[in-house]
């Protein structure tokens, strides 16, 4: 276990986190990261063929959610401000997990690294998710997102307030943007993730929450842009890092934490070297 | 304000949807972000003075905003043992936030005094490269620096001058597991 007053992330044998304590109260918690390939071809819309590729407008995953092998190198760093486990699942993806003392309302921080994505190797693209799994909370297919980027709104799986829906697509059909938090909750019993940047996500299965943090696909879409959405930086895969904040608690304690985290304080540096403490005072 | 108008272009260019959605093609993303840059170099002075001012400071403070924190790169704090770092809160509610900055030193141990001379308690630890790799991204920083501010009120702002211990007290070995080869 590492964590600070009655606060703890408790990792399992090969040090994945299995659960999170809160003032005595345990609740079974599971993180994965994977990606789902990206669709490439034709498809037929009202009988008319044409590119329908996952692209920079749609999201259109070929098959299901693969994970990654749970056997990531795993280093823990505990201190007294921080302590910290890192991840290393590949060459290209990696995540550190945060608890810190005193962090008020409580959250974890994951902190993740996801590129450049290898899009050579197999000739598809990919669609990297972060997911989080409260094991013991059954939202029975409903989530919250604030897709408006102001109030949450609930979602449900395959269902549209409006109209009767037939999804197609299972998965992309019920993503929804997260301008900066998606939430689950079971009675009293809710967890939200923030996000630092807007992003895609759904609840697929039962007492989860994914997040798509990086893309990077091989073929054009057909809606416009006119090309493949693979970005480079210094001649390679784009690299992202960037963090979700796993929230405990209530929808008041996960907006404190979006005030907090979101919309951060600036930070601004100046030396003080040759400049006593007291002549700065 | 002549030095605002690069920034308020940037923000009228970016309510495009192509700028809120990411549907831009890739040399529009890169002009974007060379707006941006501009909007926000043009920006230092005068935030600059509002912070002065804000300060009660005769002397427009020298402050730097480090556009590479989220990659873990700043000059100021990888290149000084002693600086000072101001968090101003631009809200209108109280935030407490958890300050993480880049140090050169993996094994140096820091002070974080309010001005008030009361000390927060700090962490450096190592950076992990391997985790945090960077392709192309050369010189990142080895350390890094952590510290609870504390409340930062409203519209205000808190500064907390940062000084290198010179005799560092043994510090707690982070622990390891044996690592695994990822498959």
């Amino acid at each position: 276990s590492l964590g600070y007053d009655g606060r703890y992330i408790n990792l399992d044998a090969n040090g994945l986190l299995e659960s999170i304590t809160i003032d005595g109260k345990t609740e079974s918690v599971q993180m994965d990261c994977g990606f789902y390939k990206g669709a490439v071809g034709n498809n037929e819309v009202f009988g008319v063929h044409s590119n329908r590729s996952s692209g920079a407008y749609i999201f259109r995953p070929n098959g299901t959610l693969n994970l990654f092998a749970q056997n990531p190198s795993v280093t823990i760093v505990q201190g007294d401000v921080v302590s910290e486990v890192r991840y290393k699942y590949s060459d290209w993806i990696s995540s550190i997990l945060r608890i810190y003392r005193g962090a008020e309302p409580f959250h974890v921080e994951h902190e993740w690294l996801v590129g450049p994505i290898p899009i050579d190797d197999q000739g598809f693209g990919k669609e990297v998710v972060m997911r989080y799994h409260v094991k013991d909370l059954h939202n029975n297919g409903e989530f919250l997102t604030d897709s408006n980027g102001r109030e949450m709104l609930k979602r449900r799986m395959n269902y549209r307030p409006t109209w009767d829906v037939d999804l197609d697509e299972k998965i992309s059909g019920n993503y929804y943007p997260v301008t900066t938090r998606i939430a689950i909750e079971d009675g009293d019993n809710i967890w939200s993730v923030v996000t630092d940047r807007a992003q895609g996500g759904s609840s697929l299965r039962d007492g989860t929450m994914e997040l798509m943090v990086h893309r990077r696909l091989t073929h054009d879409d057909a809606f416009g842009v006119g090309e493949a959405l693979n970005e480079t930086a210094f001649g390679k895969g784009l690299v992202v890092r960037g963090i979700h904040y796993i929230v405990p608690g209530s929808h008041a304690d996960a907006r404190k934490v979006v005030q907090n985290k979101v919309l951060h304080p600036w930070y601004f540096l100046s030396s003080s070297e040759n400049i006593p403490f007291e002549d700065w005072r | 304000r002549a030095d605002l108008i690069a920034m308020r272009e940037a923000m009228g260019i970016m309510q495009h949807h192509d700028a809120v959605t990411g549907t831009e093609q890739q040399h529009v993303a890169d002009d974007y972000a060379r707006v941006l840059n501009i909007g926000f170099h043009d920006c230092d002075d005068i935030t600059s003075k509002a912070l002065s001012k804000l300060m009660g400071s005769a002397e427009p403070v020298q402050l730097t905003n480090c556009m590479l924190l989220n990659v873990s790169s700043c000059p100021v704090t990888e290149t000084n043992d002693d600086f000072v770092v101001t968090i101003y809160n631009p809200l209108s509610r109280e935030v407490r936030p958890l300050v993480r900055l880049p140090v050169a030193s993996t094994t140096a141990q820091y002070t974080a005094k309010c001005p008030e001379g009361k000390e927060h308690p700090t962490q450096v630890n190592v950076l992990p490269v391997e985790v945090l790799k960077i392709p192309g991204r050369p010189g990142q920083a080895l350390g890094e620096l952590t510290f609870l501010t504390g409340c930062v009120p409203p519209l205000g702002y808190k500064s907390f001058y940062i000084s290198k211990v010179s005799k560092p007290k043994p510090a707690k070995k982070p622990r390891t597991f044996a690592p695994k080869e990822p498959t």
